[in-house]
């Protein structure tokens, strides 16, 4: 079963 | 002093409803090149985009940057007041308390103003790195509109597959499996082309849920851009002509 990520794993806060 | 007026209203309207029902609150951040917005949906899986160009104002004047807190569900009240056809300004002062909006109609002398009580918002700015996409896609967006909802009443989520020949919109569920196989279509209509651009295959899952709401953006533009990347979120992306572009950016499903 595949789990929905979290938007922000991806993409860093500066 | 920032000042902006659109003279095409209803473009800012389709705006506002594209974004109300994934984002609540937000900061519009002000520059002298334009406007731009950046905000997460309450769970964290999505993420809004937009970038408006001063280019395409009537007229455009920021002295400096400014940040309006604003609530979206408010501002889209406002926002019904204004008819298609009204040509609309947005007007805050430095330091301002609200933000005026300005809805005229030249040819029914009509004019309705609001002031809008702006918000202190502490949101958290992402940094989205540039990615070079291995697969985009660019169709019809009412058809994929149409796509998404009829997949939507078989599974919660789709399974997109791109490779150089087709891109592919699969489900599983207690109904059965099945999937929609869109090829390279240039039809000579322009408008019912499917571009495909894949220098390499991608398998990924998502919430149709979601898809479902960017959809509503489907308005501002004939064609929606799908970027996909392994192990990156998806993009759909909403060019607005003359203005600029509205970005939604979904976090995919991943095995545990």
């Amino acid at each position: 079963l595949k789990l929905q990520a979290d938007i922000r794993k991806f993409f860093f806060k500066p | 002093m920032f000042e902006a007026k659109l003279t095409e209203g209803l473009i800012l309207k389709k705006i506002v409803e594209s974004i109300k029902d994934i984002v609540t609150d937000v900061n519009i951040d002000i520059s002298p090149s334009g406007i731009s917005l950046q905000a997460m949906d309450s769970s964290h899986v999505a993420l809004v985009s937009l970038n408006l160009s001063m280019d395409g104002f009537e007229h455009y004047r920021a002295d400096t940057n400014m940040v309006l807190g604003v609530s979206i569900a408010n501002l889209a009240k406002v926002m019904k007041l204004a008819d298609n056809n009204d040509q609309i300004t947005l007007q805050a002062d430095q330091e301002a308390t609200h933000l005026k909006i300005i809805f005229e109609n030249p040819k029914t002398e009509r004019t309705t103003e609001f002031n809008l009580n702006l918000i202190t918002i502490d949101s958290e700015h992402l940094a989205i790195p540039e990615t070079e996409y291995s697969s985009v896609v660019t169709i019809n967006s009412g058809e994929f509109s149409k796509i998404c909802k009829e997949l939507f009443s078989l599974s919660e989520t789709v399974q997109i597959t791109t490779n150089t020949d087709y891109v592919q919109f699969s489900v599983e569920g207690e109904v059965g499996s099945g999937q929609v196989r869109l090829g390279h279509n240039d039809s000579e209509k322009k408008e019912d082309q499917t571009i495909l651009e894949v220098s390499e295959s991608v398998q990924q899952q998502f919430a149709i849920r979601y898809l479902n709401m960017f959809n509503k953006a489907s308005t501002l533009s004939s064609f929606t851009r799908l970027c996909l990347h392994q192990e990156q979120p998806l993009v759909v992306e909403f060019k607005i002509d003359n203005l600029g572009v509205l970005k939604y950016f979904l976090a995919p499903k991943i095995s545990d």
